[in-house]
């Protein structure tokens, strides 16, 4: 067996979900913030067989789209009067970042 | 030392913290959502010695029991006089999923 | 690559992220709860190149200190009038308890 965590968009969690019910994979999921933006997002837990993990990412990709987002950094302090000026930094949000581990053993009780 | 990580029924969770603290392990408690009924239910990480691996599965079992239940699918989009009639579906939930994985290294400090 | 998973206090948590992301590195935060105090704390998944776990393990231990915390155990049922006397608990807790997990795979997409 294999543990997929996935490290989803919180708009992309549902629809990956319901691909992964329709075609009867089973996955726990866990509301998780972004360590850089402080955003809310989705850590999806799917126990599978060895032989599905290729068909588990194909769903992820179809389901979880990247984007572009334009993030305004924080003004530095200024001056009074002065207006701040800070460029949008453009930041690569959406996507999945999917890891894959190794489960020894498993059971059900 | 591996990782067990245990998704149980809200209802159980309790009663398996207290019997693994009482035997001196050590766990951390994840608030979860089941992919499928989309409830809340718990995620354990339980960290422990190889030679442990067994007793805490024995606790697991111990303390999480399977038990059935009936769900009724959301009935179909009906004409306006006519009865919904849909046969619940037989689930089986609580019980515990265990997953336990190897633990290259750790370190408290 | 390998995923760090570190169990932190929860005023250390903040100290944390700012500085892995500081060091360019990547993380999600899990918001968790402690088994034996049953008290928020927070939980850190950190997926690193094998060469950085070193450099990550470092930033922990600078920022997350042990310090002593002295609980009270419930008092034990008492005939009225009786007054409770329970010595106080010293408790070791801050720090930060860290697991390295090996990853076979990972994609972003
Ligand atoms: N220290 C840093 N310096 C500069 N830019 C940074 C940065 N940390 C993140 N970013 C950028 O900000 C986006 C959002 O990151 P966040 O940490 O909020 O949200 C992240 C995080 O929750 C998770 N994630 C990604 N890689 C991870 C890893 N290696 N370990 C743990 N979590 C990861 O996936 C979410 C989306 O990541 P994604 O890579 O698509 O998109 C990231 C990345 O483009
Ligand atoms: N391989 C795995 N990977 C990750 N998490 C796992 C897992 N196996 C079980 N879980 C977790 O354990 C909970 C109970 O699963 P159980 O198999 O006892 O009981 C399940 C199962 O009998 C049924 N079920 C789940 N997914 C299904 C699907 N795609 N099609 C049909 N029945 C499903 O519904 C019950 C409740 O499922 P729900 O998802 O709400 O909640 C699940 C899920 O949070
Ligand atoms: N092997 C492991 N697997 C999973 N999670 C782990 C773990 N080791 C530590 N943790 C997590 O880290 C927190 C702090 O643990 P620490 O060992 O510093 O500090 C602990 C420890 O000194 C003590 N303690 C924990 N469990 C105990 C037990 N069964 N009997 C006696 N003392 C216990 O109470 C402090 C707070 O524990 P709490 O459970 O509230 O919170 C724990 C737990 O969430």
């Amino acid at each position: 067996m294999k543990l997929i965590m996935s490290i989803v968009n919180q708009e992309d969690a549902r629809g990956l979900l319901e691909g992964l019910m329709q075609r009867g994979f089973q996955a726990t999921v866990i509301s998780t913030t972004g360590g850089f933006l402080r955003e809310g997002n989705a850590t999806l837990l799917i126990g599978v067989e060895n032989n599905k993990v290729e068909e588990v990412l194909r769903i992820i990709r179809e389901r979880c789209r990247t984007r572009t987002r334009y993030i305004s950094p924080l003004p530095p302090l200024m001056e009074p009067g002065e207006l701040p000026v800070t460029t949008p930094v453009e930041v690569q949000v959406g996507g999945a970042t999917s890891l894959v581990l190794d489960v020894e053993r498993w059971e059900k009780c």
